[in-house]
């Protein structure tokens, strides 16, 4: 079945194939896999794989400044414990672990706890529907999505679910990016299973 | 069911290590 075409692996290389590729600078891909949860054929989305690729502007990263030293060293903390999780040793000598984490990196990990039931959140409603794209940190702020809302606080300015085969394909920038076929094209080649 | 979390732990490790190397680079 086209599954099996499609594993962890290529599922990676076309996410960043999708962002390194792209025009406009994207922070971050994720791919939100679908799955049929119960006898009702209630599906699910959650998280298939992500590429992260960060702010290309240093200069406008949200830096710690921006928090509280206390979110900081909570954010160091989780990465620490996530860190020895991955390891398997408790001690690492990891200085990338004391490093800032960026607005932006915290949103992408706390995205791989996320899931959307039957239709719910941007992901959800582009799934089986049409491709979904916000521009703009107002309308994010006022979107009925609290994934939206969360990302515009983490400080994303442009946000996009296009839906595919067995899924749907999140980007998300800090900057202001307008909607364009080409990147819509470009998901349902890169991601179109069935042939 | 197991599927998703396999696939975040590998993300994680990903991001992790691109994250390690992104810090030495810099």
């Amino acid at each position: 079945p086209s599954t099996s075409l499609f594993n962890q692996e290529t599922l990676q290389q076309r996410l960043q194939t999708l962002i390194e590729g792209a025009r406009e600078s994207w922070t971050y891909a994720i791919y939100w896999q679908s799955s049929v949860v119960d006898f009702s054929g209630a599906s699910t989305l959650g998280w298939g794989d992500g590429y992260y690729k960060g702010e290309e502007d240093k200069g406008k990263r949200k830096t710690a400044s921006s928090q509280s030293a206390a979110e900081q060293e909570h954010r160091k903390k989780v990465l620490r414990e996530l860190n020895s999780l991955i390891s398997g040793s408790s001690a690492s000598a990891d200085d990338a672990v004391d490093e800032e984490v960026t607005d932006t990196e915290w949103f992408f990990l706390v995205s791989m706890t996320q899931s959307f039931v039957n239709g719910s959140g941007l992901p959800g409603q582009a799934f089986n529907s049409v491709p979904i794209w916000v521009t703009g940190k107002e309308r994010l702020a006022g979107s009925s999505c609290e994934r939206a809302r969360q990302g515009q606080v983490f400080g994303l300015q442009t946000m996009v679910c296009i839906p595919s085969a067995s899924g749907v394909v999140e980007l998300g920038s800090t900057e202001l990016i307008f909607q364009n076929s080409d990147l819509v094209n470009k998901v349902r080649v890169l991601f179109n299973f069935n042939n | 069911a197991s599927a998703v979390p396999q696939a975040r732990k590998a993300s994680l490790a990903r991001f992790l290590e691109k994250r390690k190397e992104r810090v030495m680079n810099s």
